[in-house]
């Protein structure tokens, strides 16, 4: 498995903080867990009404997802098998060859 | 030797560099590859002259693709377009036309170092692999590390952050380089265009405040015109606009000054797709994407020959 399987049970979900309360919530929250975003590009950068996309590490989603509820933020998953897409990213030859 | 090498795939930086030199020594009509610097790590930054060679000095169109580490679909676009200009030279008139007018500066891979790194370590990898005094934390976003309203709006001092913006504008041997070449060229250089993903998007300035640029007529009309070529392809809507309206304001990119250099025309396009596999897009979706971003450069470089003074 590519990079040794350390996607493995890790997600990616995404959100939209529609509140400066939400948004302050997610701060706070990220204070605490250094989440990967993959947009925007960064904490600084989420405001009400901006699409926000998480990497969930498996660690963290049960803390990650009950932060969420208890915010009111509304989330959907992207991405529930992080290791699976990467490995589907390539065909099977390329992968072969990496 | 554009039939040997496969464009629907994406290949690790050694690929990507013995092919920028196999073509070379085997296009060497239409094309020219030259380093402008070294990486962090010492690897050379490669940039092809795409072009009919002319004795006069010709205008130039710069794109750059990968500054984002991660973001693989741009050096396959990259790629892709190298291959697609030099196989279309004789049987497109239109691709022709603009080979002889102008050259193409082709930067394939921007970030080299973080390039290698998200292929063989970190598959999301964003910043550059320069190291931190203080910090055990690694590198720079090398959008975020121009001298453009460096460290504004969505940019940290952190060197941990995913957004760091550098110890000082131009701290990244990568920015430099290419600061360095546009600044030696940009008498030449009419055109900027850098390619990330995702998010199905053409940007232009301003991406650090809410102002329209004085030239905003023509720059608007080639994104227009650019989206909708893109859209007539396959039916893939992009967005356009200024940054600052569509994202939100953040610091000085790439995009941004080299249009406050002088660049009259500066674009980012945020190629496939909007979230369903972000930066995993499958290898499958390569030709389509690239495809569709290839007319839209295309009608982009047109528009500003023929209609942008």
């Amino acid at each position: 498995l590519l990079y040794n399987n350390r996607y493995d049970g890790d997600q990616v979900i995404r959100l939209l903080p529609k509140t400066e309360q939400q948004v302050d919530a997610l701060k706070s929250f990220h204070e605490l867990v250094k989440v990967d975003f993959w947009q925007p590009s960064s904490i600084l950068s989420v405001k009400p009404g901006v699409l926000v996309d998480i990497h969930v590490p498996r660690n963290w989603s049960e803390k990650i997802f009950q932060s969420l509820l208890q915010a009111g933020i509304d989330f959907k998953i992207l991405v529930p098998d992080l290791q699976g897409l990467i490995e589907m990213q390539s065909g099977s030859r390329a992968r072969i060859r990496r | 030797s554009t039939h040997l090498y496969s464009y629907e795939v994406y290949h690790s930086l050694e690929e990507i560099q013995s092919w920028m030199h196999h073509m070379n020594r085997s296009h060497s009509q239409l094309l020219y590859l030259f380093s402008i610097g070294k990486s962090f790590e010492e690897r050379p930054l490669f940039v092809l002259q795409l072009g009919k060679r002319s004795k006069h000095l010709k205008k130039a169109v710069w794109i750059d693709c990968g500054i984002h580490a991660r973001e693989w679909i741009g050096p396959a676009f990259c790629q892709w377009f190298v291959k697609e200009a030099l196989q279309t030279y004789h049987s497109d008139p239109s691709m022709r036309r603009l080979l002889k007018q102008l050259y193409f500066y082709i930067m394939p891979v921007f970030n080299v170092d973080g390039y290698h790194y998200s292929w063989t370590t970190d598959r999301f990898w964003r910043k550059t692999r320069s190291n931190s005094t203080n910090f055990n934390c690694h590198g720079v976003d090398a959008n975020r590390n121009w001298k453009v309203k460096w460290s504004g709006e969505g940019a940290s001092l952190h060197p941990c952050a995913d957004t760091y913006c550098g110890p000082v504008p131009e701290s990244e041997p990568e920015v430099k380089a290419v600061a360095r070449f546009l600044h030696k060229h940009k008498k030449q250089i009419k055109a900027y265009i850098s390619f990330h993903a995702y998010s199905q998007m053409l940007l232009y300035p301003y991406s650090y405040k809410d102002a329209i640029i004085p030239n905003f007529k023509c720059v608007e009309s080639a994104a227009f015109k650019a989206v909708n070529a893109l859209y007539s392809v396959y039916g893939i809507k992009y967005k356009h606009g200024p940054a600052s309206s569509i994202l939100y304001v953040t610091s000085g990119s790439s995009m941004d000054w080299a249009y406050k250099h002088g660049i009259p025309y500066a674009f980012a396009f945020e190629l496939r797709d909007t979230g369903y596999y972000g930066f995993l897009l499958p290898e499958s979706l390569i030709k389509p994407t690239c495809t569709e971003t290839t007319l839209a450069v295309k009608n982009i470089t047109n528009h500003i020959l023929k209609k942008c003074p």
